[in-house]
Formats: C-alpha cells, structure tokens, sequence
C-alpha cells in the first residue's frame, strides 16, 4: 500500500475509535489536568467515600441477595460489590471492544473461529492499553471519568483485590511516557488484536497480513506525529511483551479470587474470555 | 461455538444488542 493508502487506514481506525469508545485520552487528560471547570471527578480515596460515590458506578449487574448480605463483614461486601462493577464495565468495554474490531477492514472477513480467538486473546490486553490515558501516578479516572481513585486506596484493599490495578499502574505510568494520543492509540489497538501467534488461530496467513499493513501505518504515523520522537516505533512494539505478562498474572488473579471469594462470581462473558486462556 | 457464545453472539450482530 502506498502512503496515502495507510493514511486513510488511519483516518478511518481513529474515526472508529472515537465512535466506540466514549472516553478518550483527549477528555481523560482534560479531567486528570483539572481543565473541564466546575466538572471534576469525585475522588474515592476511602471506604466512606467509596460507599458515598457508589451511586456515580453502575450497579445495574449486582444481585439484590448480594447487596442486602449480613454475613459478611460490610467493608468486605463493599470491595466485593465494587469489584462487580468492574466486571459489568468491562463486559461493556469488551463489547466497545469488539465494536471496534469489527471496523478493522478485513477482520470480518477472517474465519469466524478465529475472529473469536483474535478477540478471546486480544481483549485484555486492549483495555489495560486503553486504561492508561485514565491513570497517573496518583490514581486512576473510572466510571466513563466520573470518578478518580486514588492508587493508595486500591493498595489498601484486602488481598487478592489489593494486588490486581498495581502492576496496570506500573505499566502505565511508563506507557504514557510515550505520549501517544488517541489517533496513535487507534492503530496500536489493531495492530494488537490482529496478532497472528494467538493459540489455535485455523488461518494465520490473512491475519498477519492484515495486520502488517496495520503496522505500515502505523509506523508512518508515528513518523508524522511524533518526528522527534526517536525510535517510538521499536519502544512501542517492545510494550506488547510486558503486555502479555500483564495479562497472563491478571488472570491468575482472577482464578485465585474464583477459589477464595465464596460469593464471587464472574460475569458470562468474562468467564468465556477467561476460561483456557493462560 | 458453544464455549464463546456471548463472543459470537457480540461479532454477529451488528447493534449488538446482546444484554451485558
């Protein structure tokens, strides 16, 4: 393809972008810099505040049983309840996800098998690269900017729940070093689903030419945008290593907590991504 | 199939009207 070629990809995958994903880096660092005026995020940095700005996180997944359960100690239901409205905003963020692949000109095309495991293995990592315009070193924004909370509080959780957001704080405090913005972080996003190394892709060949011509673009796109920017290109797909670490200890979290959280259960389609991944 | 339903259920629609 030649440049004006890959241009358009690019034009075309950030107007995707902007349509499928409602909080952008643009808006994520207006809110974290304090320039949105009167509209800045409640902070949860605390219990109290986090039963206080409960209402600002969408409950719709949660159980009545769940919420009204006088065994537990109420702080434990508390992160439990918290962590189902995490589970429920990441079953949508996967749908925003999927949405969004879909637009890749060609993924549609591919095996409808192997459109399944391109997204089952690609999904996780796309949302811990997507919330890295949301995080500083303080914290991070959650519920579409609504609320920020703090680092130190997600620390003092109880276990396992206390060690699941350090390391993505840890990756992305690095990754936006890199100052992508939104047109950048578009091409990014497709070049990780369209992974051709996935476990049981049927056809590799159409993915990974696909995603060569991603890469094209990508590549040229970061020559424009950042010209001083020495070697983005090579740092950026160096981050799809780390990436991967990320995502297989997230996992395991995640089935450590299935085991020892009695009242735990995982959302449907989190269970699908889950199961067999790693 | 059976084991990604949700999965084939969100890249077959087109409004995704799939409940979450």
């Amino acid at each position: 393809p030649d440049a004006a070629d890959l241009r358009a990809l690019a034009r075309h995958l950030y107007e995707a972008y902007l349509k499928y994903f409602p909080l952008t880096k643009v808006k994520a660092r207006a809110i974290l810099s304090g320039k949105t005026g009167d509209n800045v995020p409640f902070v949860i940095h605390d219990m109290k505040s986090l039963m206080e700005g409960e209402q600002f996180i969408n409950c719709k997944q949660i159980p009545i049983q769940e919420q009204q359960r006088q065994s537990m100690a109420p702080s434990d239901a508390l992160e439990l309840r918290f962590f189902h409205s995490c589970q429920s905003r990441s079953a949508e963020a996967v749908r925003e996800v999927t949405e969004f692949a879909k637009s890749i000109p060609g993924f549609i095309d591919l095996d409808l098998n192997d459109q399944v495991t391109l997204l089952k293995y690609g999904v996780i990592e796309v949302l811990i690269i997507m919330m890295a315009p949301l995080m500083n070193k303080d914290g991070t924004l959650i519920s579409y900017g609504q609320i920020f909370m703090t680092r130190e509080f997600l620390k003092s959780l109880r276990k396992p729940f206390s060690q699941m957001m350090e390391p993505k704080f840890e990756f992305s405090v690095k990754f936006n070093t890199l100052e992508l913005d939104d047109s950048d972080m578009a091409l990014f996003l497709a070049v990780i689903i369209l992974s051709g190394d996935r476990p049981g892709l049927l056809n590799v060949k159409p993915i990974e030419q696909l995603q060569e011509t991603v890469l094209h673009s990508l590549e040229l796109q970061l020559k424009l945008n950042h010209p001083d920017s020495l070697q983005l290109f090579a740092k950026l797909l160096q981050k799809m290593t780390d990436l991967r670490q990320i995502v297989t200890d997230h996992v395991h979290l995640i089935q450590l907590l299935k085991k020892t959280e009695v009242d735990m259960c995982l959302h449907p389609l989190l269970q699908e991504i889950m199961k067999d991944l790693y | 199939k059976e084991k990604h339903k949700i999965l084939h259920q969100l890249l077959q629609n087109s409004t995704s009207p799939v409940d979450l």
